[in-house]
């Protein structure tokens, strides 16, 4: 099961996009997919049409299970969307209590990693949206995943953002003793300002070594589908958006399959 | 004193460069001026050059010193910038961890306000740049402004999470029991997309008490300032964002003054 962790501290880079838009080429592809949201905010679940502040059981149901000495299970949390093979475990907005409420308390990063490790026979995919802030949610998606895709805007103060993401990193790998394994993709690419394409240069010389080599472009066709409620893969085949993330899937899939 | 709070839970809808600009607009004026960094990324700190990993004195120094029993003072930690009348209280990654480690003890959601009013006599205006989550900094911010702008960006994703931070701010309003006056302010607004301009109007359509009526354009600028270091109307005078926001600031002190 491959499991993909998708962080940035800085916010508005594209996690959630990136994380709706791969998952939903792999669904297309006819391959069990779960998107799993832990931003509070709920992006990705407002996305498919639930509601964050319903409070309806999710993510934050599995914290509160293992907090109650349970074996957290997803089987009746995971809601169907109206796409074949593509499924969600929702967010809620009670989840920004849950560092304060369970912070300190052993075993709380490992929920995530427990949930899916009951769920391996059903999904061949998980995608992982986190919030855009370090602390327990992240923390869990960082234990969970088999890969972490860190999306980071071709400009300035997010270039500068990355340097502190990839320290959390660091520090999470060897608090955990294990390796994890990071692509860094640029995103919101806009050929047209001088400031991006300066931006991308500096990206290559600083951090080439796990650099995706493409980009995903600014798209306006990212705002149209957000507005239907529909993923674009399954709005469009041909726009500029999709292609870019095909090859990144592309990419990923090749690089999955050597390890 | 105007103490403007400047909050959205969403990621990247453009806080940090609503605080920035103001506050340099503000500071042109020669009124004196200070930008409070309360995001643990640390976008506005880096921007003026300092360090959010360094742990130098800032924000975090004043949570250890509430801790410790002891009034927070300011002083010490306030830098100057390389812009008169223009001064930071920087942020440090540190600030994620005081969820958990202080979230539930009492009178740490006062801290921000109690070291605000022994400044009263040396800034005309304090802009208090939030992260993008729920949280004891957030709710810090709320508790010490006497103004709250609440950056939104004009596209769907962004309007459905503006109904979670109004939600937040009620929730807020009533455990404080006092009102706060806030104003949403449409960011990032393409006039070339369709999307932009649906949400635009959805926004009239729904939210038209507290909305301001002028909008915020995509303008590439601001991506340049950022990369030169340098708030955006120290830069230029004529461009497009830097009018936009001129005329935020003009309503803004004009409604302020009726008050
Ligand atoms: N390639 C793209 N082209 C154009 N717009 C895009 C693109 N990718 C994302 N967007 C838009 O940019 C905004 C931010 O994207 P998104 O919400 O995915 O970021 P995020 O990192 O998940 O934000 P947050 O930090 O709030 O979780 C959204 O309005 C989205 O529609
Ligand atoms: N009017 C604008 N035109 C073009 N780019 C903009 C504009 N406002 C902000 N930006 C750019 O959009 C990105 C997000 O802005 P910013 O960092 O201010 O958002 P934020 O809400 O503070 O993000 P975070 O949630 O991470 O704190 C930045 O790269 C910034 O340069
Ligand atoms: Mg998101
Ligand atoms: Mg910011």
């Amino acid at each position: 099961m491959r499991i993909w962790a998708i962080a940035n501290q800085k916010g508005g880079v594209g996690k959630t996009t990136t994380a709706i838009t791969l998952g939903a080429l792999l669904s297309l592809e006819g391959e069990d997919t779960l998107l799993v949201d832990l931003d509070p905010h709920g992006s990705l679940t407002s996305y498919f049409g639930f509601d964050p502040e319903s409070g309806a059981d999710g993510v934050y149901t599995l914290f509160r299970q293992m907090a109650a000495g349970q074996r957290p299970s997803a089987k009746e949390l995971i809601r169907p969307t109206s796409f074949a093979h593509l499924q969600v475990l929702t967010a809620s907005t009670a989840m920004a209590t849950l560092d304060r409420q369970l912070g300190t308390r052993e075993g709380m990063g490992l929920v995530l990693k427990r949930t899916l490790q009951s769920l391996s026979a059903e999904y061949r995919n998980v995608m992982v949206d986190c919030p855009p802030m370090l602390g327990v949610l992240m923390v869990n998606a960082l234990a969970a995943c088999n890969r972490l895709l860190i999306p980071v805007q071709t400009e300035f103060l997010a270039l500068k953002g990355l340097d502190r993401m990839l320290h959390t990193l660091k520090m999470i790998q060897r608090s955990r003793q294990i390796p994890i394994d990071h692509l860094i993709v640029p995103t919101l690419f806009d050929r047209h300002t001088e400031a991006s394409a300066q931006s991308l240069q500096r990206l290559h010389e600083h951090y080439h070594e796990n650099l995706w080599d493409g980009v995903i472009p600014v798209d306006a066709k990212f705002r149209e589908a957000s507005m239907a409620g529909l993923p674009l893969p399954m709005m469009s085949d041909t726009a500029r958006g999709i292609q870019a993330y095909r090859a990144l899937l592309e990419f990923l899939l090749d690089s999955t399959r050597k390890t």
